[in-house]
């Protein structure tokens, strides 16, 4: 299984329709202090069904909708679609792409489909359990992961054994 | 689940030693798991000790040590259970050129079987992509994604070619 | 002692709007204290607005930009009362170039009254500096310094004038 | 007053006696990851009057002494000597260049000297009072301090403030 496309909408500081296509093999993202790379990754661990909010680095649900700037009014909706190819059918799913989509309202209302059937945000994390992509496994790897791992205080480090086991 | 976990850390205590000394070029790496506990409730204890150096605690290993050694323990996992695909978000930033560049070669192997999203501002790193994206900020607050070849990197993150030529 | 320290808090609230607008070039910042609590136990708040952006919390900005603001917090205390020298650890890490060639300038003006060690991996740094010192460890686990020129870094941090070139 | 000299012997991983001159303005050091320039930081803490180990990366106050590599047997003192040139009488005591040491033996006892003389350590560190030189204000800063002086616990923040005031 591998990503296909990213596709962001109001999400944090991405307000206008974005597409983000993913090859095989190594992609970087590059870019100055403060243009939005961390936010893309933010976007993915979302629509994975992350929702704490110190790690998606808000204190409130509301904001990860694009909260508007000098020249650009706030938006009312944050939305996020992740297409992987699932060829392999690494999710026994039966379909060859999977498509996830997660949305947020300034009302603190939610929407989750799968391939644009509706669905609860548990149908979009068990699809995932096993494949070793929750939003909480090893496959999201920031810089302050390192003191994490290297602690004193292990519960952190146990987590992602326990993930792997 | 007792046995799958010691089971676990076992095969990733393989992968650690060996993933560690490709890493660091010699030296050698443990983990194990706290004695006389039970090992559902166990620390997980590290031991580090790069090539020609005394044994010491993590602690007092620097700093780019110490980010190495828990890239080690990340790959350690995925090798247990590989992640369709790993999305790291400037790990490479601590690192010194020779570190990056071993770090980028096993990072091609696992590419094979893994996707990888790079975020980072190191030129080694964007050289060995096999796509590169920038993230911009043109509309002050707004975030645009365009792609990049590498002549034109110092464009999207400002200087990084005069800057460390 | 109230006034001692509420007065100190005016004064580097006054010098962190400036050195925030110029490193930030643009943009706004401010410190306040808790209100409705003693001064000498209320909480110190910090504001921070890049250029162009809105308001958001501090915990919303970016990696690089919490490392400039931080920095900029630090110089602010520095101009209340200069120290004599001072010592930085890789602060450069987070910042792109752009960012490093503002701080670097605003170390240049300090330094006429100020000496400063800068530990770094960064080239833009090094080429900054008027005395360049190496660290070594020809002898594994034993550290030794030599002076270096600029055109013999390649050869204490193996790589960083072709990886970065 | 301006730092003009720091020797080390013994301390962490410079078992040989090593001098470092620096001159007015930037000094920058560089080297790979893990050649002991954060050792160098630790040294000025330490000589400073540092003793805190969480600050100084160890568990035992032991751990500052050379320890020992494959090639090189343990040593059994650590001495840092910091001069510093005091023709502007920074600090009002009558010398025009001040020597600070501290060593530390195996069996845990300490000595200090100003200028040649045995002293306590409060000697070392009430001369520096006011001069914003004390081992825990902002004339050392680290990349971890950027969190620090950031994060919701303002209680690291309150400190630096008061240092300053
Ligand atoms: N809800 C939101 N609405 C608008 N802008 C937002 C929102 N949330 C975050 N941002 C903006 O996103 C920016 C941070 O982006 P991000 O963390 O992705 O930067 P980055 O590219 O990773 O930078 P660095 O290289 O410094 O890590 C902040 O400046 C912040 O203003
Ligand atoms: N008491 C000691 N005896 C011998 N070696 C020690 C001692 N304490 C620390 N070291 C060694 O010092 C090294 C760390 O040095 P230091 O933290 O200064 O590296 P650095 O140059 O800052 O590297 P980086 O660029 O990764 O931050 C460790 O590898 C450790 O083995
Ligand atoms: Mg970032
Ligand atoms: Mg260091």
């Amino acid at each position: 299984m591998h990503l296909s496309k990213l596709q962001l909408l109001g999400f944090k500081s991405f307000p206008e329709k974005t597409n983000l296509v993913f090859k095989r093999g190594i992609t970087s993202i590059v870019g100055p202090n403060g243009c939005g790379k961390t936010n893309l990754l933010d976007a993915i661990r979302w629509v994975l069904g992350e929702s704490r909010m110190s790690v998606l680095r808000g204190s409130r649900l509301e904001e990860i909708i694009f909260a508007g700037t000098r020249d650009f009014k706030p938006l009312g909706m944050a939305e996020v679609s992740l297409t992987f190819d699932n060829h392999d059918q690494t999710v026994p799913s039966g379909y060859n792409e999977i498509n996830i989509t997660r949305r947020l309202f300034r009302s603190g209302d939610s929407e989750f489909l799968i391939n644009r059937t509706p669905c609860r945000l548990k149908d979009i994390t068990d699809m995932f359990l096993d494949t070793g992509l929750g939003p909480s496994a090893y496959s999201v790897i920031e810089q302050s992961m390192v003191d994490v791992l290297l602690s004193d205080k292990t519960e952190d480090r146990r987590y992602l054994f326990e993930e792997a086991a | 689940a007792r046995k799958l976990f010691t089971e676990t850390i076992d095969k990733v205590r393989e992968n650690f030693q060996e993933v560690f000394r490709e890493l660091f070029e010699g030296g050698e790496a443990d983990i194990r798991l706290e004695e006389d506990t039970d090992p559902l409730e166990a620390n997980i204890i590290i031991k580090a000790r790069p090539r020609g150096k005394k044994v010491l605690s993590i602690q007092q290993l620097s700093g780019g040590e110490r980010a190495l050694t828990s890239i080690s323990l990340l790959f350690s996992l995925y090798l247990v259970k590989p992640s369709p695909f790993c999305v790291l978000d400037e790990v490479d930033a601590p690192l010194d050129d020779a570190n990056i560049v071993r770090f980028l070669k096993m990072i091609r192997k696992f590419s094979e079987t893994t996707q990888f999203v790079i975020i980072t501002h190191n030129k080694l790193t964007m050289e060995a992509a096999d796509v590169l994206y920038g993230v911009t900020m043109e509309k002050p607050g707004v975030s645009q994604i365009v792609s990049v070849n590498l002549d034109d990197v110092d464009e999207i993150d400002p200087l990084i070619q005069d800057g460390n030529a």
